[in-house]
């Protein structure tokens, strides 16, 4: 998960809106 | 768009209707090498889709019930048929048999050739030649999408039983979606396109790590990890 950091941050962050 | 929430199955409606409004391509001014320009410019775009992608999936009725982990697997397994059912879709009926990547870029043969990705471009219009005769539907493409994802196969799975349910919840969605418009068979046949698209995302991933590889064209960080989870 560590190596994941990305997609795990996004997936986490579920209530503000992907950013760009 | 034009169709917004025409379908009778509530989540086939609600893909549709939480789909992303298409990018368009920034063009890469870094270099005067124009098949490098190409790459640059389309390695921003599936940067950019890929974010607007993963915002996507969490609306995906059940995706968000998933634990975690198995969020990150079917994700990391998925995104490049999720996205590639995308460009197939968007590609559907393009002159001159362009690949529409976005509407400020679309790549004929020939510029797919220059670019190093001949073998793309074939692989990516058969995709689109099999869904261009089925006369692909928005709705459709949006299921499609998220059936892919849910369908990825990744391994292991954290909850294989949730997994399950959210797939077949998909499944369920899209022949309520072809039997409300008396297309039954419809369904079938979309789920048998799936070995295809699979073999185009693994070319898809494949030619992009050659690009990486071997003309040291770089890549976004999300990217890079999605790739590296390959």
């Amino acid at each position: 998960k560590e190596k994941h950091k990305i997609l795990h941050r996004l997936l986490q962050n579920s209530t503000s809106p992907v950013e760009l | 768009h034009a169709s917004l929430g025409s379908s009778r199955n509530k989540v086939v409606s609600h893909l549709l209707l939480t789909e992303p409004v298409p990018l368009a391509a920034n063009q890469d001014d870094s270099t005067n090498d124009s098949s490098l320009r190409t790459l640059l410019t389309l390695c921003d775009l599936l940067n950019r889709e890929l974010l607007l992608l993963i915002g996507w999936a969490k609306q995906i009725p059940g995706f968000s019930g998933l634990s975690l982990v198995d969020q990150m697997s079917l994700l990391q397994s998925g995104w490049m048929e999720a996205l590639l059912v995308g460009v197939a879709w968007r590609s559907q009926g393009a002159s001159r048999e362009e690949l529409v990547f976005a509407s400020n870029l679309q790549l004929d043969e020939a510029e797919c050739r220059a670019a190093g990705l001949a073998d793309l471009y074939e692989a990516l219009r058969h995709l689109t030649a099999r869904y261009e005769s089925m006369k692909l539907s928005a709705e459709e493409a949006a299921a499609l999408k998220a059936v892919a994802l849910a369908n990825s196969d990744a391994d292991p799975l954290d909850c294989p039983d949730a997994v399950h349910r959210f797939q077949d919840g998909l499944h369920e969605a899209l022949q309520e979606h072809e039997a409300s418009r008396r297309e039954q068979r419809r369904a079938g046949r979309l789920l048998m396109s799936l070995p295809l698209l699979r073999q185009t995302a693994d070319r898809a991933v494949h030619a992009l790590l050659r690009l990486h590889r071997q003309r040291r064209v770089p890549l976004h960080k999300l990217l890079l990890e999605m790739l590296d989870a390959k």
